[in-house]
């Protein structure tokens, strides 16, 4: 595993501790999307199908665990805890589901590279993933006053994201026959989600003012 | 084509 790839799984990590550090010690889901949390646990749920079946390492069983027990916990504690439920803001949290999953489930029915039902599934997760951060980040738009967690949530997020690429470039030039256009491409997309994010946050971090995003 | 292999990312 290079560099890359392993910075990349750690900020992926980092940026689910944290956001259930703010759930778990200050009791409150203020601006995180429960839509976007519930496509993540979707996205983990039919991506690691082969989690019994093909045994990779240590590492990628026990990462694929935690990412499976963190996303099913984050949507636990928004919908069923009595005082983390109270701090969702719901009315503003209006994406529809559907306009992300079903497009996805086409796609990935109509575009992957074998026809079975665990290939399909973990095609669907690859391109849902790429998609299922909107929810926030339209989140995001409307509340536009972001407390300090929630921001280095989704620059974690971002972090992952961009370092995924370095990965794939590095294991490009330095494995034979590593081409993935599916993954490569929707990693592209989702990256490039981010951007407008990211330079809100950098701005905002380099000036030194509390992070607002603009109407 | 290693699926397994090819699939080894998170």
């Amino acid at each position: 595993m290079n560099a890359f790839r392993l910075a990349g799984d750690m900020t992926h990590l980092i940026s689910v501790l944290v956001l259930l550090l703010k759930i778990h010690t200050i009791k409150s889901c203020a601006g995180i999307s429960l839509k976007t949390q519930e496509l993540y646990a979707l996205v983990f749920a039919t991506r690691y199908l082969d989690i019994f079946t093909d045994f990779i390492s240590l590492y990628n069983t026990v990462m694929k665990l935690i990412f499976l027990g963190s996303s099913f916990s984050i949507v636990w504690y928004m919908r069923r805890h009595k005082l983390v439920q109270r701090s969702y803001d719901k009315d503003h949290d209006t994406f529809r589901h559907q306009l992300l999953v079903l497009p996805c489930l086409i796609l990935a029915l109509l575009i992957h590279e074998q026809f079975t039902f665990k290939e399909v599934m973990w095609t669907f997760s690859i391109y849902l993933e790429a998609v299922a951060i909107l929810p926030q980040l339209v989140l995001l738009q409307r509340t536009r006053n972001i407390d300090n967690l929630t921001g280095q949530y989704v620059f974690f997020l971002g972090a992952y994201r961009s370092l995924y690429i370095l990965n794939w470039i590095y294991r490009y030039f330095t494995e034979p026959h590593y081409v993935h256009w599916i993954t490569w491409i929707s990693g592209l997309v989702q990256t490039l989600l981010y951007a407008d994010f990211f330079y809100y946050y950098i701005s905002s971090w380099k000036n030194n003012v509390k992070l607002t995003l603009p109407a | 084509l290693d699926k397994a292999k090819s699939h080894d990312e998170l």
